[in-house]
This record gives C-alpha cells, structure tokens and sequence, in this order.
C-alpha cells in the first residue's frame, strides 16, 4: 500500500493473506470461504496444489502470523486465461478452507456486493494489504497491514490513461474491461502495490463495507496519473455464490 | 299285520276334516288320537270350523274327549245361530291325550256350504309343581322342594336333608353342605319346628379369598341352654360358629345372635342336639361384602382415580401426574401406573409419586448460547434465551428467540418450534473503526 498507515488490530478483520510462493492478499467472504485474484493463485501457471497455499488471518503484524489455515480447494474463474500475462480479466478465484472459521473481532467476513450495487466516480473505498509500501522514498515490503483511502476513478478517465500510455510507446499494458474499474488519485502517491494482490477494495456504505474490488494490476505504484485497476466483484456476485453452493 | 315301531309323540301338529277346505262327505265316522310326551299336556286351537249346525249338535258334530271324559261337542260356525261353536278358546287336554271323532249323518241339506273343520294342536308342558296331578289325591308330589321341569319335575330337599331313593321324600342328613353363593339362607333341620333329636349338621359357607361373609340370625332363634352359676352355657344343644384362626364361638338360648360379621370369607356352622331337650332351632341369611382396603390418600402434582368414598377388593385404582410431570416409583419412570384392592386388603402397589420433568440440557447453539431466563435443572416451564455471539453472529429473523421446556419434554419456541435458530455471520462491520483512531484531517 503506498501512501497509507498501518491498520491498527481488529479494524480490517477480512482481510488475509495468501501466500504461493510469494505475498498476496485475499478477503473472508464466508466461513470458509476466502476471495483472492485469480493471478495470486496463477502467477507461476497452472493453479497450485492446495497443500502449497498458506492462508493466514486475524493478524495485522505477518512476523506473529499462527499457524497456516488448510485449503480444501481452490477455484480459479473458468474465464480467467492471463497466458500472455496482460490480460488480467476474470481475475478472481475463491479458496475453499479445509475447517470452518469462527467470526471474532479480529476476523469477520467482508459483505459481498448488494444487489444494487453502483461505483460511483469519486467514492472513497479503502484497499488495503501487506503488499510493497513506501518509506520516505524508498519502497519496502512491510510486515504490518497497511491501508490507503482512494476513489474510485472514471472509467473513461481511467480507459484514456492506459490508451495514452499505449501511445508513448508502451505496448505491454493489459486491456482494462468492463470487468474491471479503477481507484486512485490523479497525482498518485495513494496506491495499493505488489503484494497487495488479491486483497479487497471495500467501500463502506451504512457503516458496512462491502467488497467492491479485488486488487487485480497497475502499472507502477502510487504514480501521478496512474491509477489501480480492480476486478469489479459485483460482476462476479452469481459465479460466486453458485461455486460456494456446488462446493 | 307288521308290528310298526312306535312312533315318538309329535310336539304339534294339525288335524281337518276329510276333504278340507272341500264340503265333507256324508255318512262319516273318524277318529284322532292325539298324544303328545308325558309331562304335556295337548292344546288345541280351532282355526276354522263349519259343520251342519243343529241344536245339540244333532246331525254332525266333532266331540273332543280325554279318554272317556267329554271335553266338548262341537258343531255350527262362527255365524250360525245354532249349533255350538268353539270361538277363539283353545281347548286344553288334562293330560297328553286328545281324542277327536268326527261324525256325520247321511242328510245335509247345506251339504255344499259346510267344510267341515281345520285346527292345530300343541304340547303345552305342565308344570307338577303346582298343578295337582290328574287322579292323584295322595298329597305333595316333593316332600319339600319341587322343581318344574320341561316335560317332568324334580324333588329336592333343604339343607339337612337327602333325596329318598323314591325321589320324592326328604330325610334327615345334614353333613357336608358347603355354601358358596355371595348369598343364601340357612336354617336347622325342620326349622321352624322342632327336628328329631340327636342330630349334628355341618354348614360349611367358603367363598373366594377377597370376601367377608355376614351372618344374620332372624329374630326366631332357640337352642337350649343350660342354666349354670356362672349364667347359661351352650352345653347339650348348641350352634357353633367357626372362623380360620380365631376362637370357634358356641350360639344358644332364645335370643337371636343377630349380625355376625366373621371378617372371614369361610365359615362354618356346627349344629348339635343330644338325645333330650327342645330346640326349634334357627335360620339365618348370609351376605357376603368384598374386603375393604384403606383410602389410597392423595398424591403431590397428580391425581387418583376413580375417587370414591369407599374401596374394596378388586377395585382399581390410577394415578396420573398433572401436565409437566411423570411418574416415579422406586427411582425409575414409570408409563403409567394403575393398583388393585388385594383380597388381604391391602393395595397390590404402593402409590408413585409425581416429579417435574425435565426437557434436558437444551441443545447448544453454533456460533451462539443458551441462557436460562427462569426456572431450573432444564425443568418443565423452564426458558431459555437462545443469542447469537454478537457482534459477528446475528440471529436469522434478527431477534432471539426464548425457548420454554414444554411438556412432551421438547425445548419449544413461542412460535411452537423446536428447531433451533441460525445464527448468520455479520459482514463487513469490524468492531473497531478505522476513523476512531485517527482525528487528522
């Protein structure tokens, strides 16, 4: 996270960390049900057997992490295909936990989408994960949960910012779909980064929050004129809970 | 001729005129003889008759007869002014034998209208007992008793006596009589006058265990008894009262024991006379009432049934508990539970008692608790709250639900279901605010 603070206990109880030979994020949707990006899971090809992904929860400091939760099953997006490495949509798979969670103050679930969900140009959401932040100007991997405020950002807005970074010569940016939307601020240094893959985007509405995002890519972190893009999870509302009632 | 086999006498059957309902023929004589069994007597009913009517019955006539005796001359119909009609009166034979002679002359002017007669006749047993036997004037036909019987009667004595080989005459033997009807009579030889002397009868009264025998003495009581210094003793003549271990209790004198109750169901009567002295002698009626067992008393939260004021031997007794409650005997639970009036009376069980009961230890609730409102040890009308571990469990329908113990020992809800709430994960609301620790603007 660039530009945040570190969440202090029991203030961000969804969020999780997933680890596949390396850092990423995910979200509690269920008791034993944890939501992640599908290239968390992906990033070094074919989805990894369940026994090589470590879940942990309840912690906001990585260094205190308890033993990792098992995994019954992983659940990649059928749609999700990111041979080529730039195309991130359908980015969002579930993981199915061997035992179930029980909700105390330091994990409860993040609430799925409502129904009528909107994403508003402007809304606050708050990303959050123990991906790469910043220290002065340097950029450190942290062990504690970070969590940064941003916008969400319009999607033309956001389309024109990937097109014009295609015309400076950068061929090597992934499409950004309707499956997809962006967060962050226009003179950057607000960001969710590598690391924070996977974790939630929630924005907050009646003192609830709801996951309105999955961090999915970007190009750079916390730069001016770039922002996060985000798999948009209230498009993926019915696949999930029809994989959670087939599994 | 062959010697016919004879016949066995009908119980019924029907006699008419020749050529009935057709006019009769001229110049007839015929005869019937009618017999039924011995014991009977014939009855016969005339369902038509239409003979030449004549004063006297001169011409034609039908004259009934038992043996020589005339029962009746009989001629005209239902409508002639002469002649001598038997009306609706069935004719009733003495004994088993009816004779019927129809005769006619050789003169009927009506010839063509008269068809003469059609009746049936039926065995009708005679009662002995009462009627005097035909021809007999040598007194009762039973010395003592006599029973009617179908066709014939049979003799039989009181107490004390035997049946003569004549089958009619009583004499004196009175051992050995054992009475086991709930209620009878007894009485001395001859009572109210005076038996032969020297006699020792035996009267043995033994019912089932469960029954107390009553003795009740008519006021017409007398044994001799033997005035002595130390007052009058039972010594030559006397009734002797015995009851299973208790002393035996020798009667006499002129004044009537009156209600004995032996609180036995045997007893037995010694009755003896010597050679001298005068006793009328005695009677009494026996009753008998069943044995009477205490009040079974009331029972804490149930009841027993039926409730009555008095109960004896093999009356029933139940006990059932009031709603909430079960019955206990000898620490296990028991179905149901019901006692007998015992012919020692005494009550075949001791009463059960009634304890609340319990719905057990109500079911816990996933991701949630139970709590007791009121009442205790998961008793009947107990309650129980279950909640959900809130802030991160809500309950499905948003409110907890109280549970009472009801009586089919079942935890139910108000609503009547003993399904146990769901308590749903609550979503995306931490218990601790982000914006709560830090004011910075």
């Amino acid at each position: 996270i660039i530009g945040g603070s570190s969440a202090p206990a029991d203030t961000i109880p969804w969020q999780v960390l997933v680890n596949v030979n390396g850092r990423g994020g995910g979200m509690v949707i269920a008791d034993r049900w944890i939501m992640t990006a599908a290239h968390v899971l992906t990033r070094y090809g074919d989805p990894p057997p369940t026994s090589s992904v470590q879940i942990h929860m309840g912690r906001t400091d990585i260094q205190t992490l308890p033993t990792p939760l098992s995994v019954a099953s992983i659940h990649i997006h059928p749609g999700y295909n990111n041979s080529d490495g730039l195309n991130y949509n359908n980015d969002i798979a579930l993981i199915k936990l061997q035992e179930v969670v029980t909700f105390r103050a330091s994990i409860m679930p993040l609430c799925l989408p409502p129904q009528d969900a909107a994403y508003h140009t402007g809304t606050m959401g708050m990303v959050s994960g123990f991906g790469i932040t910043d220290e002065g100007n340097k950029r450190i991997l942290t062990n504690m949960l970070k969590y940064v405020h941003i916008p969400v950002v319009d999607q033309q807005v956001c389309s024109q910012t990937f097109a014009k970074m295609k015309q400076q010569g950068n061929n090597l940016i992934p499409h950004l779909t309707d499956n997809m939307f962006c967060a962050g601020v226009p003179e950057g240094k607000k960001d969710s980064c590598q690391g924070d893959s996977g974790s939630a985007y929630a924005i907050e509405e009646n003192s609830q929050f709801w996951a309105a995002g999955i961090v999915s890519w970007g190009v750079e972190c916390g730069k001016k004129g770039k922002y996060g893009v985000y798999t948009k999870v209230a498009n993926y509302v019915d696949w999930v809970q029809k994989t959670m009632q087939e599994n | 001729c062959w010697l016919l086999p004879r016949s066995k006498p009908l119980m019924y059957g029907e006699v008419q005129s020749p050529e009935y309902p057709q006019p009769y023929p001229p110049n007839l004589e015929q005869r019937w003889d009618l017999s039924v069994p011995d014991g009977y007597q014939i009855q016969l009913t005339f369902t038509h008759m239409d003979i030449e009517a004549s004063a006297s019955c001169y011409y034609d006539f039908l004259t009934v007869l038992y043996g020589e005796r005339v029962l009746g001359r009989f001629c005209g119909n239902e409508n002639s002014a002469d002649g001598h009609h038997p009306g609706d009166q069935p004719i009733l034979s003495p004994g088993n034998r009816l004779t019927l002679i129809f005769k006619t002359d050789n003169s009927n002017p009506e010839r063509q209208n008269n068809v003469g007669f059609s009746a049936y006749y039926q065995a009708i047993d005679i009662d002995e007992c009462s009627a005097a036997t035909p021809g007999d004037s040598s007194g009762p036909l039973c010395d003592q008793i006599c029973l009617n019987t179908l066709g014939s009667f049979l003799c039989t004595c009181h107490h004390g006596y035997k049946l003569h080989s004549d089958q009619r005459t009583c004499t004196l033997s009175c051992v050995g009589g054992v009475f086991n009807e709930a209620e009878g009579t007894l009485f001395s030889p001859g009572y109210p006058v005076s038996p032969p002397h020297a006699i020792s009868c035996q009267y043995i009264i033994s019912l089932q265990p469960g029954f107390i025998v009553s003795l009740n003495f008519s006021d017409n009581f007398q044994i001799e008894s033997v005035d002595t210094e130390q007052g009058p003793v039972c010594l030559y003549h006397w009734l002797q009262v015995t009851v299973p271990d208790r002393d035996p209790m020798k009667l006499c004198g002129t004044t009537s024991p009156g209600v004995i109750v032996t609180n036995s169901n045997t007893v037995t009567l010694d009755y003896h006379t010597d050679d001298d002295g005068l006793s009328r002698g005695w009677s009494l009626e026996y009753s008998t009432h069943r044995v009477r067992c205490p009040l079974p008393g009331s029972i804490a939260k149930g009841r027993v049934t039926p409730i009555l004021a008095a109960y004896f031997y093999r009356d029933y007794i139940y006990v059932r508990c009031d709603q909430g409650y079960k019955l206990m005997m000898d620490g296990e639970e028991i179905e149901s539970f019901s006692t007998m009036c015992q012919s020692n009376g005494h009550w075949h069980l001791p009463l059960p008692e009634c304890h609340i009961i319990d719905c057990g230890k109500p079911e816990s609730l996933l991701n949630g608790k139970v709590d007791f409102l009121s009442g205790s040890d998961n008793q009947y009308h107990s309650v129980v709250q279950y909640s959900c571990n809130e802030p991160f469990y809500a309950p499905l329908g948003h409110e907890n639900v109280n549970y009472t113990c009801d009586a089919d020992r079942k935890w139910r809800s108000d609503n009547n279901i003993h399904v146990l709430p769901t308590c749903l994960p609550v979503c995306g609301r931490p218990t601790r605010s982000l914006s709560s620790t830090s004011y910075q603007r």
